[in-house]
């Protein structure tokens, strides 16, 4: 590591944004989070704190600039050089940040998309590295290397390489073992502004494994069809189906060790859904909402329902894209809400009764298209399909979802038994991998 | 060629000014930059990229020149040693 010539003379430091990109994609809150992720790499490991102020007289001031922007460091549009800090001192410019907004930042932890952007998070560390008064290093591996990497992993889980971790602790010490690391959690710039949720601890190993529920009690929390792929959630677990009908396991996952992102608290999912625009899932527990890019939460979630223009308390008990006309319906109890996920808010005239399908009780469990093109919707321990955009319930309904979903042999239903539809073993027994 | 060779060394003795591998000019001083001092600085550059250290502005070292990167200069104060150097010389 390199170190320049001056350091901070205090270890508690601040930071505020001053401006943001002025077309990025990413929602200021992502923005915030991710330097907020950027900074604590640095006091993860250093005796450094850092705490985000509605001031300009922050110690340090983010910029997303163009151009000739007021300093010795003009940008030069895409490409190029990407962003630059100023070293610590006593000069009113002294920590400040400057990204090049000619850019296109991005949130790319898992490098999914090369060549599409630049990954803000991973510019972001590198940057504040200068700030705190780290030089450019030669070390191959380090993030202070002069030229962009490309991403560096998940901001939650990201740790400073060992070059860079010894270049901080050497100027600012290590850090205290008694800290915690919330303890510089960001303060809100506005008051009126939901807070900035924060990731989850990274456990990679979990000792204690909630009891598994029964999947042949059905009673399903929430069920989506997610790339093809029927999931089953109940408590805190989940079944998975492919879409050869097979299920991947009679024994249920542990929600939390797949879906990376959710509260570890939470006692059941309430709906799930594919976007269609984007393929992102959405979560939703209580009266708040998740978006996950793969497993992966982004960034800036949960975020409340009202945000979709839902009222605040409603709790989203099914959603699902209707094939019929590529909507996305949001159910709660006995109303729906249309949902526009181009727009990501509620279509107006809403919310309406869901007696729009006839056949089916109030109160779903979850409603989910299957790869047969049909609809399917579920409370307890039944299910009703409703074939291409047929608002009326097909014929036969309802039927058992365990016997049907889930293969458990005598389960109850409320329908003479009717052949079993789909894939199955011989005499309905599943065919299971692994 | 020649042109293009003239390019390419110009386009290189600028990055490697800017980024702090080679002094500023000096404005009060004509001076006229070596091929040694070019090779060094090349080289340092080379170093410092993890590149084979040719001294010369190969494709590898331009690809590099050309990667996106911080502003910032990878050697702080070079052309402010180098300064005082030629001042306390003269």
């Amino acid at each position: 590591y390199a170190l320049s010539d001056t350091v901070w003379k205090k270890k508690d430091l601040t930071w505020h944004i001053r401006s943001f990109p002025l077309s990025s994609t990413l929602p200021h809150d992502h923005i915030r989070n991710l330097l907020f992720y950027a900074f604590r790499a640095w006091s993860n490991t250093s005796a450094l704190t850092f705490r985000e102020v509605h001031s300009e007289d922050a110690d340090i001031l983010v910029d997303f600039s163009r151009s000739y922007h007021d300093d010795a460091y003009p940008f030069d549009g895409p490409g190029g050089t990407l962003a630059h800090a100023f070293f610590p001192g006593e000069h009113p410019i002294s920590g400040d940040t400057h990204f090049d907004d000619e850019e296109t930042w991005i949130y790319d932890p898992e490098n999914m998309a090369p060549g599409r952007g630049t990954d803000l998070f991973a510019v972001a560390v590198h940057e504040f590295g200068h700030a705190l008064g780290l030089a450019h290093s030669s070390a191959q591996e380090s993030i202070m290397i002069p030229y962009y990497q490309g991403p560096v992993g998940l901001p939650h889980q990201y740790r400073l390489p060992l070059d860079d971790a010894m270049g901080v602790e050497q100027i600012y010490g290590k850090r205290h073992p008694g800290f915690h690391p919330d303890d510089d959690r960001p303060a809100l710039p506005d008051p009126t502004a939901p807070p900035i949720p924060d990731f989850p601890p990274y456990q990679p190993t979990q000792h204690t494994h909630p009891p598994s529920p029964d999947r042949c009690k059905a009673h399903f929390d929430a069920i989506a069809n997610i790339r093809g792929e029927m999931f089953f959630f109940k408590q805190k677990h989940f079944w998975r189906m492919q879409p050869s009908r097979n299920l991947v396991s009679l024994e249920p996952a542990q929600t939390l060790r797949f879906w990376n992102g959710l509260p570890h608290d939470f006692k059941a999912i309430d709906a799930v859904y594919e976007r269609i625009n984007d393929s992102q899932i959405v979560f939703f527990i209580g009266s708040y909402y998740w978006v996950f890019y793969e497993t992966q939460v982004n960034p800036g979630y949960p975020r409340p329902v009202s945000d979709l223009g839902l009222p605040a308390n409603t709790v989203v008990g099914a959603a699902f894209v209707w094939p019929h006309n590529g909507k996305t319906y949001l159910l709660e109890k006995n109303q729906y809400w249309r949902y526009d996920d181009q727009l990501g808010h509620v279509e107006p005239g809403y919310p309406k009764s869901v007696n729009l399908w006839e056949g089916v009780p109030t109160d779903l469990d979850d409603v989910t298209r299957w790869n047969d093109g049909n609809t399917y919707f579920f409370k307890g321990t039944q299910y009703w399909g409703f074939s291409a955009g047929n608002v009326q319930s097909d014929a036969g309904y309802p039927r058992s979802a365990s016997q049907d979903w889930m293969y458990c042999q005598g389960a109850p239903t409320s329908s003479p038994p009717a052949p079993r539809h789909g894939v199955g073993g011989d005499k309905g027994m599943c065919i299971c991998q692994g | 060629v020649r042109s293009s060779n003239g390019h390419k060394i110009s386009k290189g003795v600028e990055w490697l000014t800017r980024y702090g591998y080679l002094p500023q000019p000096d404005p009060m001083a004509a001076r006229l930059q070596t091929q040694e001092e070019l090779a060094d600085a090349v080289r340092t550059m080379q170093r410092f990229a993890g590149l084979p250290m040719t001294g010369k502005l190969d494709s590898k070292t331009l690809e590099m020149m050309n990667q996106p990167r911080c502003s910032l200069p990878d050697i702080i104060g070079t052309s402010e040693l180098m300064r005082r150097r030629r001042r306390r010389r003269r």
